[in-house]
């Protein structure tokens, strides 16, 4: 996360490390059920079986994972069957835990958006993530607030790229707080009136996030997919056979 | 080799191996990087000259995409060639060597475009140092572009002019060619793409009955299977008899003859309707319980039950009503889906009450371990 800063342990109880082999993390990821998290899908690339990763949860520095923490492993991944690389266009995969989490202060899902639930143009949002800071990789999970901005807004930093309407994106003009690498996978979150957090964006794309090339982060568009979310859960956990 | 025969992928032209068994022996392959597929040459190896160990790894690096991108600048004609020779080096099929570029030509290709990548903010890529690559016309061959070398890739499309824009660029409302020949015939057919029936939305063919709506209307989904009387269309349009509809058990390849068999109708009284061979049905009261409210609202996704209630069926309403029972093992079906754990019985229904369940939202997105105070921040 460019421009953020430290989050305090269990600010983001939803967050989690996806993890693979020797490399550590790799991406984020985001818990939303006790046996689901989500990703995005290009973090499976050219590493796409199950048994390569594991998943950190309740962690806050990533070089001392500490008590709160719990890993599971990766009973199945789910990539959506129209991930297109070349466009980065439907950059989500569900991730089905070995067994259920415990759920713990440190340790809880977060809420998926309902049907057609979109964050506003202009609203505050949070990014959070161990990517990149644009001078060194943290060890310390980072969060940083960033603006939902409109797709056709967004469109106009992007000539080289298709904003789609499976992508949501938020960010600053100056590309001053902004997810990077590292963070692919991880959550955008908005706080609503209740006082629950809602899942609207997983990191997924943007411009190089430490060069001079500004812009928004590009993100996948959670509301879009939350149907797809809920039927693969659903075929995942009732019609095995 | 450690052996004294080498197995069949390490051989060499002279009965020598290269690497000691199949997982170290280096082998041509042929290139598969869309990117570089329209080289004067087809077959690489790997590491190549930017630390990349696979066509893999090279597709999905950093390198692949900028340089599509600079090439867009027109900052050098050959710059694609170049590029292609450190993402999927030439392989020299005899003595399984790489076949480096130029000095000259990596030269040329840094002078002309390394300035455009500073004016954001980005370097040249280090792990291309001409000084690694021979000097044209020494006694180590190296790569130069033949007359007639495309400067554009596949995934490019080449204006009029010859520049290259990336192919995604072809055809989206912006004119990116300096000659605008990027937003000329647009038409979908000149494009070999399918035009959706009423609307100007072009799709490629491989969309058409995908089981993915594309096309208003679902139009580029129509008439894709021939089902017979009996028999329904699964999503990916296999066709699956009637009678095998939602009874909690795949017959579709993709599962679909298992979707939406359970709703609850909006409204306050979210009354049960589970399909059964593609028809309606109420659910019966009778020996309903606490466990298949819980497994409804878990299976729809919705969380938790937190009302649940019987409601009188109402009477008068045209046509028979259908239901169904609870099926007496229910609880032997574990990991079933709840309209595997119902059954047809008769068309009566002894307490002729439905069920009605509400469920709620389990919890989510709440972060007790900051505590309410402290959200609160003192000045």
């Amino acid at each position: 996360i460019l421009g953020g800063r430290v989050s305090r342990r269990g600010a983001w109880p939803w967050q989690c490390s996806l993890q693979s082999g020797q490399s550590g993390h790799v991406c984020g990821c985001v818990l939303i059920g006790r046996r689901w998290a989500l990703t995005v899908a290009h973090c499976f690339e050219g590493r796409e079986s199950a048994e390569l990763w594991k998943v950190v949860l309740g962690l806050n520095n990533l070089d001392h994972p500490g008590t709160h923490s719990q890993t599971r492993g990766v009973r199945s991944i789910i990539v959506h069957p129209r991930y297109n690389r070349a466009v980065v266009d439907y950059d989500i995969s569900v991730v089905e835990l070995d067994s259920e989490i415990e759920e713990t202060p440190t340790v809880r899902p977060v809420c998926l958006p309902q049907l057609g639930q979109l964050p506003s143009a202009d609203s505050y949002c949070y990014i959070t993530g161990w990517g990149h800071m644009g001078n060194r990789m943290p060890f310390k999970l980072q969060e940083g607030e960033v603006r939902i901005i409109s797709l056709s807004q967004c469109q106009s930093y992007f000539d080289m790229k298709t904003i789609t309407p499976r992508m949501l994106c938020a960010g600053y003009e100056a590309g001053t707080v902004d997810s990077c690498m590292g963070d692919s996978g991880g959550p955008l979150v908005c706080e609503e009136a209740s006082g629950r957090w809602t899942l609207f964006g997983l990191t997924s794309w943007g411009s190089v996030c430490f060069s001079k090339v500004l812009g928004p982060g590009v993100y996948s568009n959670v509301t879009h997919f939350t149907p797809w979310i809920q039927q693969q859960i659903y075929i995942h956990t009732y019609l095995t056979d | 080799c450690i052996s004294t025969s080498c197995t069949p992928p390490c051989e060499g032209p002279h009965g020598g191996c290269h690497g000691r068994n199949s997982s170290t022996c280096t082998r041509c392959e042929p290139i598969s990087l869309e990117l570089c597929m329209n080289l004067p040459y087809n077959l690489t190896i790997f590491p190549n000259y930017l630390g990349h160990q696979s066509q893999r790894e090279s597709s999905v690096s950093w390198e692949s995409s900028l340089f599509p991108a600079l090439v867009q600048t027109g900052c050098y004609q050959y710059l694609m060639f170049y590029a292609c020779t450190l993402l999927v080096p030439k392989c020299d099929p005899l003595s399984l060597q790489r076949v480096p570029p130029c000095r000259s030509l990596c030269r040329s290709a840094k002078e002309k475009c390394e300035s455009v990548l500073g004016i954001v903010g980005l370097q040249w890529p280090e792990d291309s140092d001409c000084g690694q690559f021979p000097e044209d016309g020494g006694n180590v061959s190296c790569l130069l572009p033949e007359p007639g070398v495309d400067e554009c890739s596949p995934s490019h499309f080449k204006c009029r002019s010859g520049r290259c824009v990336l192919a995604t660029k072809r055809c989206d409302g912006h004119l990116d060619c300096d000659d605008q020949s990027d937003e000329d015939n647009c038409g979908c057919s000149e494009r070999a793409l399918w035009e959706c029936p009423g609307s100007s939305i072009c799709i490629k063919a491989s969309m058409i009955c995908d089981g993915f709506p594309d096309c208003p209307l679902l139009a580029d989904e129509a008439n894709c299977s021939l089902c017979r009387d009996n028999e329904l269309s699964c999503n990916n349009h296999e066709c699956v008899h009637r009678t095998l509809w939602c009874d909690g058990r795949k017959h579709c390849s993709d599962s679909s003859d298992e979707w939406d068999c359970v709703s609850l109708s909006d409204g306050s009284d979210s009354v049960l309707t589970v399909l059964r061979t593609a028809a309606e049905y109420q659910v019966c009261a009778d020996e309903w319980n606490h466990e298949l409210s819980k497994l409804t609202c878990d299976q729809l996704g919705l969380g938790l039950p937190s009302t649940v209630t019987m409601v009188p069926d109402q009477p008068g309403i045209p046509g028979r009503r259908r239901w169904l029972h609870v099926h007496p093992d229910w609880g032997q079906r574990n990991g079933s889906a709840l309209q595997a754990r119902l059954e047809k019985r008769s068309h009566a229904c002894h307490s002729r009450r439905r069920v009605s369940v509400l469920c709620t939202r389990e919890d989510c997105g709440l972060r007790p371990a900051l505590g309410v105070r402290s959200q609160r921040r003192r000045r």
